[in-house]
């Protein structure tokens, strides 16, 4: 599904080169369960974006589906990270002036879903997530975990095919982690790929492979199922 | 040093009515290490801004220093937020546009620091939360937990007696999170008062006290050390 080869992504700092990636290789099959951990500034997020097709890398190949992403066109990109990509931020990224529920409704609208069936579908997202009482609330009249859900709510709306979680868990307690733990473990059974960066380890333990990544560089690749 | 007596918040949404703090009362003497802990959305975030003077109660009293908070001119008020207070918000609230450093400059400029003396106090602030390195990226060229960082450095810049921390460790591996604990405890040793918000069950462990909150009010206080 996933194939990346000699991947560096460089930042230029004036006369400073910063390498948050170095030559990073390795493949995730269809249906995976991936955890990846490692320090913070290690090139976790960076990554993600790459997986995501969101960044490209500076050098390096990344295929997806077999296709090489650098010789994608737009509307190709496009079709990825709206209909088989769910992405769920390290920051959420939330439309500030607009409600949980119109939030969770926006990939719908991209994927052209009638009026009508996105706000059941957006409603029914919510309440998977425990916030089916806070839908009309802006992203500021909701705690730092609410505003946590309304983006893993978004990401899943859409049914993708490969979820991509960026510390999905950061913001919430132990109990309310559990149940989304247990929201991304019924969506692998369904066959679909599972992709989380997290610093948690008993959030790590529950993937069927761990990658662990520190300054740029995977240190380790172990399946742990 | 902090007296809270039947404080409650509550936010009108159309018809409906939602008390996000109810009749919380509470002291907190100088010098202590209080954690609180509870669910996502049980009032952490707003009971912490109502203690930094970020906000005010919808009823009830709160005396900081024996002087009552609903008294007090603005003056006093931006007295007690930038010279006796350092805020790490859930949320960092980090200025965009500016570099890491310029951020943990601002509240030596509102103390009216000489500009050699704010780069040497910054510098040796994000040196101390292992930033040292990253002084001149801003903040959308830094990783989720180093920006968390540098909303730590900016609280400590000024030395203040009472630390407001929510959720500090929240986007920090287990290593940083230690190094992060280690400072606290240090500023705590030397008097100050330290109150943090977390979900993580290790850091209230080393707090001296914990309160547990759920759905607005206190369900627990106890001293654990
Ligand atoms: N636009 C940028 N310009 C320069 N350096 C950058 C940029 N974006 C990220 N970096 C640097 O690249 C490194 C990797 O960042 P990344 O966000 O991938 O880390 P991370 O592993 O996700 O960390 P965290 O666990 O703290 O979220 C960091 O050291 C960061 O300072
Ligand atoms: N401006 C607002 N208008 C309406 N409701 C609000 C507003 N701000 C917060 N709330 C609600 O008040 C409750 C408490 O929010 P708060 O941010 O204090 O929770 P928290 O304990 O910090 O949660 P978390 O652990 O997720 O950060 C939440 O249920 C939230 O939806
Ligand atoms: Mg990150
Ligand atoms: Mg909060």
């Amino acid at each position: 599904l996933i194939m990346m080869r000699n991947i560096w992504k460089t930042y230029q700092m004036g006369t400073e080169t910063l390498h948050a990636l170095r030559d990073v290789s390795f493949d995730v099959k269809k249906g995976e369960y991936l955890a990846i951990i490692g320090p913070s500034g290690s090139g976790k997020s960076t990554l993600m974006n790459l997986i995501g097709c969101l960044d490209s890398p500076t050098r390096g190949q990344y295929w997806i589906n077999n296709n090489q992403v650098a010789e994608m066109t737009d509307d190709e990109l496009a079709q990825i990270r709206n209909k088989e990509i769910g992405f769920v931020f390290q920051t959420f990224n939330l439309l500030a002036r607009a409600t949980a529920l119109h939030n969770v409704e926006l990939p719908l609208i991209y994927a052209g879903i009638s009026a009508s069936e996105r706000h059941e579908k957006a409603q029914a997202a919510l309440a998977s997530v425990e916030l089916g009482d806070r839908v009309t609330h802006r992203p500021n009249e909701l705690s730092g975990g609410q505003r946590q859900r309304v983006a893993i709510a978004r990401a899943l709306v859409n049914h993708p095919s490969i979820l991509l979680a960026d510390e999905p868990t950061g913001a919430l307690d132990s109990k309310t982690s559990v149940e989304i733990m247990s929201l991304f473990e019924r969506l692998h059974a369904e066959g679909n790929t599972i992709i989380i960066v997290t610093h948690e380890h008993e959030v790590a333990e529950r993937a069927h492979r761990v990658i662990t990544i520190r300054d740029g560089e995977i240190e380790k690749d172990e399946r742990i199922k």
